[in-house]
């Protein structure tokens, strides 16, 4: 086997042109993996401003992207969504892959005119992402 | 389940029957319409329109309310952490009739008293009220000496209290609620919460009393030339300001999230962790107030 063997070592192992570093991100953290995006509106755009006051600015955010095979601690994810990912790999792709999803979220204060003219201050929960996680 | 579904099914045929706009029926069950942001966004993702057309409020109520929005929220709109009550509801209601009875009295400095109506029908059944003030905007016409204090005297005109323990009306509340005119506020709080508070619990719809109250000068001003009988005649009449703890699971509980970081709804083995932590948050405190006595 030594000449066969002899014959491929002299072939380049890699083309020339390639980085090693870009080969091996491509296992370690997927191209847009799962993360946090804001997303800027005013109430004005909605036609919203005639009935809330304040805030004039809200930014509710949102998660994108995909998530790591080998999900792991790194998103607080149980260990469900792996196995979800394997069936979804091996046994069933009808089945879906783990979502990137908002795990945790921040209150928002709203000042709005009611309908009978009275005005409200009402603080709500969960109306701002502020981590994301894969499920 | 089949069968509540059926109910669903029920129900929403019912309510399409009496001609509710089918987006009304994903409100929470609040028994009232759902409060605040729900409504409007389930009727903006329903037919893509915003809120309903409103009423104006008064421009001086408005500057209030947001001088009340910047104590309490970043510019972001979220919550400031630094305060400590544990209302998440604020509601400002100016009077929907309301008209002087008699021209008060300079002599003993009886100021003329209002007769107003207020509309609560915004409160909903998940609002538990906490304080409520009536609120005088002052403005620079108001001509008065640099402290006056004042005896409030309230009267609450009708009944039809859906409970017991109210006494019929018209029953009368007079206050000691003593509080200062000074020249530099603009506005100035009468708290009524004493006797608002079983009226709000009964859901009671509308409040309909008179107020009138005597004020005196600071006797600790010394008199001085320019000092005469003030003519404080109040140019508006107040408005009407609740502070509620909004239970409902979409409100904000400030003392629920210092408390716990994570909702047992999000991981529920955390009820485990919760019970084990109150326990030992009981065995702790029993034991701080054992050395305490020691």
């Amino acid at each position: 086997d030594w000449e066969t063997g002899s014959s491929d070592l002299k072939k380049p192992l890699v083309p020339a042109s390639f980085n090693l570093s870009d080969y091996f991100k491509q296992f370690l953290f997927p191209q847009n993996e799962c993360e946090l995006h804001d997303f800027r509106l005013s109430f004005s755009q909605l036609k919203w401003d005639n009935w809330i006051v304040a805030p004039h600015r809200y930014n509710p955010r949102y998660c994108k992207g995909d998530c790591p095979r080998a999900v792991g601690h790194r998103y607080g994810s149980p260990v469900h969504t792996m196995v979800q990912n394997i069936i979804y790999e091996k046994l069933d792709s009808s089945v879906p892959k783990p979502s990137c999803v908002p795990a945790k979220y921040n209150p928002l204060s709203v000042l709005t005119i009611e309908p009978d003219g009275s005005i409200a201050y009402k603080e709500y929960e969960d109306m701002i992402a502020t981590k994301c996680t894969c499920r | 389940s089949q069968a509540s579904r059926g109910d669903a099914h029920l129900t929403s045929s019912s309510e399409l029957e009496s001609g509710a706009e089918p987006w009304s029926l994903l409100q929470p069950l609040d028994g009232r319409g759902g409060s605040g942001l729900l409504s409007p966004l389930f009727k903006v993702l329903y037919d893509g329109q915003g809120g309903a057309p409103r009423l104006q409020p008064d421009s001086r109520a408005l500057r209030y309310m947001k001088r009340l929005y910047k104590a309490y929220a970043t510019k972001e709109g979220i919550p400031k952490s630094n305060r400590s009550h544990l209302y998440n509801t604020v509601r400002l209601f100016t009077p929907c009739a309301q008209h002087k009875q008699d021209s008060g009295d300079q002599v003993t400095g009886a100021l003329p008293s209002m007769d107003l109506l207020f509309s609560l029908d915004r409160v909903t059944a998940v609002e538990h009220l906490l304080k409520s003030v009536l609120l005088y905007t002052l403005n620079n016409t108001v001509s008065f000496p640099s402290t006056l204090k004042c005896l409030c005297n309230l009267v609450i005109k009708e009944s039809g209290f859906s409970n017991r323990t109210l006494p019929r009306a018209p029953y009368s509340f007079t206050f000691n609620s003593q509080f200062e005119f000074r020249k530099k506020h603009k506005w100035v709080e009468v708290d009524v919460t004493a006797l608002l508070q079983p009226l709000v619990a009964s859901n009671k719809r509308s409040i309909h009393m008179s107020v009138d109250f005597t004020c005196v000068k600071d006797q600790l001003q010394q008199p001085s030339a320019q000092d005469h009988p003030f003519n404080l005649t109040l140019p508006t009449p107040p408005s009407l300001l609740l502070y509620l703890n909004d239970t409902s699971a979409q409100a904000y509980h400030r003392w629920y999230s210092l408390h716990y970081k994570r909702r047992p709804s999000q991981c529920p083995h955390q009820k485990r962790v919760l019970s084990a932590y109150s326990r030992e948050e009981e065995a702790s405190g029993g034991v701080r107030s054992s050395r305490h006595r020691r």
